[in-house]
């Protein structure tokens, strides 16, 4: 799961605009 | 399913192609021709042009995240870069519209995110372009072929093979609804390494592809052997993207200046 922190993050979240 | 299920089936994946992308091919394609009311794209055929375009011209912030640089070759690097991350999450918002996407393990989605968001960036991204050059900017900007190609080395060989290959692409004359179709369709491909639940990936694909097929022949009666046509389209997009990563892997050696976004150091790392 860590491997792929960010892409976790954007299916999680929908508003998030992750920190880009 | 049946034909009206597929159809349905067509219909929203359409619409959330629609919804979550924010290029359509529909409005790129009158910002190429010249169509529109708005503005024509600014050009950017040199390092001036480029500055220029850099100095809120075309973009209004320089490429966040990404350290200032002076070198031409790297920062169209970067911009690069902050194109695809954009992308890639405008790709998730729509594959999680996508039906079955969802109901996948958050692993599987993951592996599918990960394998599946440069092919289909590399099958929108003809929509955008012309044998001269691509649309960047959401449309504000248009770089064009030749300066690109003029870049130095290893950053000249960054564009040219995605536009060889949209040349090809781009005489289909596929429709944001059939690229929707298509695009939904590289997402849920069953044979990712590493994917839990392969069965249930392939159910959803094969569900896509003959609403693919069903539609294309609706919306294509004239052309029979643009599905199989298709097909083969995703295979050479495989083959795109492995030497894009390759290319990527290039850079980050030989360039050690540069660097590459968290996201996309996790969707390249150990991929191919």
């Amino acid at each position: 799961k860590e491997k792929h922190k960010i892409l976790h993050q954007l299916l999680q979240n929908s508003t998030s605009p992750v920190d880009l | 399913p049946g034909g009206s299920d597929l159809k349905t089936l067509a219909k929203q994946v359409n619409t959330a192609y629609l919804k979550n992308l924010s290029m359509t091919k529909k409005r790129a394609r009158s910002i190429l021709s010249g169509k529109t009311s708005s503005t024509s794209p600014f050009v950017i055929y040199d390092v001036d042009t480029l500055w220029k375009a850099e100095s809120g011209l075309v973009w209004s912030q320089l490429a966040p995240g990404a350290p200032l640089t002076k070198e031409i070759g790297v920062h169209v690097f970067y911009r690069c870069q902050c194109t695809t991350v954009e992308t890639v999450r405008e790709l998730t918002e729509f594959a999680k519209c996508i039906p079955g996407f969802v109901d996948l393990f958050l692993n599987d989605q993951v592996t599918l995110l990960k394998y599946g968001v440069h092919e289909a960036i590399f099958a929108m991204l003809p929509s955008l372009m012309n044998k001269d050059g691509l649309l960047v900017a959401n449309g504000k900007g248009f770089v064009t072929r030749e300066f690109l190609r003029s870049l130095r080395k290893p950053f000249s060989e960054i564009m040219e093979p995605k536009f060889e290959f949209a040349v090809k692409f781009n005489a289909l004359e596929l429709d944001d609804s059939d690229l929707a179709l298509f695009v939904a369709a590289i997402i849920l491909c069953g044979d990712r390494p590493g994917l839990m639940n392969v069965k249930q990936v392939e159910q959803s694909q094969d569900n896509i592809l003959q609403a693919l097929d069903l539609h294309l022949q609706a919306n294509h009666s004239d052309s029979v052997y643009l599905f199989p046509k298709l097909l083969q389209k995703m295979a050479d997009l495989r083959q795109l993207v492995t030497e894009n990563a390759q290319l990527v892997q290039k850079i980050k050696k030989t360039e050690s200046e540069t660097s590459l976004h968290p996201l996309l150091q996790e969707i390249y790392k150990d991929m191919y």
